[in-house]
């Protein structure tokens, strides 16, 4: 039996020319919530209290893209998703489609733990939300001008901004028929392969 | 998207994603973070959170893949998650952390760079974002 372990994330996909001092931000907040999993793994927290514990804190600070600093659809709102999985008996938990939700990794774990479902989205999720009595607040709350200002590019730019990718040639090989306007990632929506 | 995967002192592994989704995307538009499989997993052997490209985590059922990877193939962690980076994503660009029930922490991404941060009991601890 090997000693406990963990791991955050942030996201990929970065824009290479993140100024340092953002750089730096990130790497703070990576490194306290690695310290707060350490210090509750030391004190002998399960595995599933400790990865909720820990995007509790990345859902709250704005730096990356979830709860507070959320992306932004096209109408400019917050429409949030989470989910939860505990290894020792695969019950999992996962919720979408939140708006006022404070912290949706909280209710992805109360959707496994106090509903007959493993997935509850858009009003079901908020209904159940106050059913369980979570931290509610306004849309605005999630919304931060520097991710306005992103919306604000992505329009222009009409496509769905997500990461930094240098499309390779002859990706159109992939895309069936003409180049569709839209984009996704920075690539034709033909990139991907019709579901 | 933020995710964090743990193994605890007694070998249980737990995974959970959060996300707020793409710039700019459609109202209603669902991506792989909540889909247990795609963007989360955890079983007995390891726990798996996915950023990136939802689609392309979708279509490849990312999370749940490095766990079948271990238990089919009899790879290590690490092996799974290359592997798994490297050849069930097409076209699509994503990372991916990941746990095992022996104390083991991976990670891997085929795009730019991805805010990562991992330790283990004895002593290791890195954060990073480049390659």
């Amino acid at each position: 039996m090997g000693g406990w372990a963990i791991a955050v994330h942030g996201g990929a996909g970065v824009d290479p020319n993140l100024p340092p001092q953002r750089q730096e931000q990130a790497k703070q907040l990576l490194t306290r919530c690695l310290n707060l999993g350490i210090s509750s793994l030391r004190s002998n927290a399960s595995a599933l209290d400790v990865v909720e514990l820990v995007v509790r804190e990345l859902e709250t600070d704005p730096l990356f893209n979830s709860g507070r600093g959320s992306a932004l659809t096209e109408k400019g709102t917050v429409e949030m998703e989470a989910s939860i999985m505990d290894g020792s008996n695969r019950r999992c938990g996962a919720v979408s489609g939140l708006t006022t939700v404070k912290n949706p990794v909280s209710l992805a774990r109360l959707v496994m733990e106090k509903s007959p479902h493993s997935y509850l989205a858009f009003n079901g999720a908020e209904e159940f939300a106050r059913q369980q009595g979570v931290d509610v607040v306004e849309n605005e709350y999630f919304v931060t001008p520097e991710n306005v200002g992103m919306l604000k590019l992505a329009k222009e730019a009409n496509t769905i901004l997500f990461d930094y990718r240098i499309p390779t040639v002859g990706y159109d090989s992939c895309g069936a028929g003409a180049e569709s306007p839209l984009q996704m990632n920075g690539l034709p929506i033909s990139v991907y392969a019709p579901e | 998207t933020v995710g964090c995967v743990v193994v605890d002192k007694e070998g249980r592994c737990a995974a959970a994603t959060s996300t707020g989704g793409l710039m700019n995307k459609m109202s209603g538009r669902i991506g792989d973070s909540p889909l247990i499989g795609a963007g989360t997993y955890a079983c007995g052997v390891c726990g798996v959170s996915c950023t990136g490209e939802g689609e392309a985590i979708i279509r490849g059922t990312l999370a749940r893949e490095v766990a079948a990877v271990m238990e089919y193939k009899g790879l290590q962690l690490q092996e799974a998650v290359d592997f798994v980076i490297n050849h069930r994503l097409d076209e699509g660009k994503a990372g991916l952390i990941a746990v095992s029930n022996t104390g083991e922490v991976a990670y891997g991404f085929n795009c730019n760079a991805m805010f990562r941060g991992c330790a283990t009991e004895d002593g290791f601890m890195e954060v990073g974002i480049w390659d």
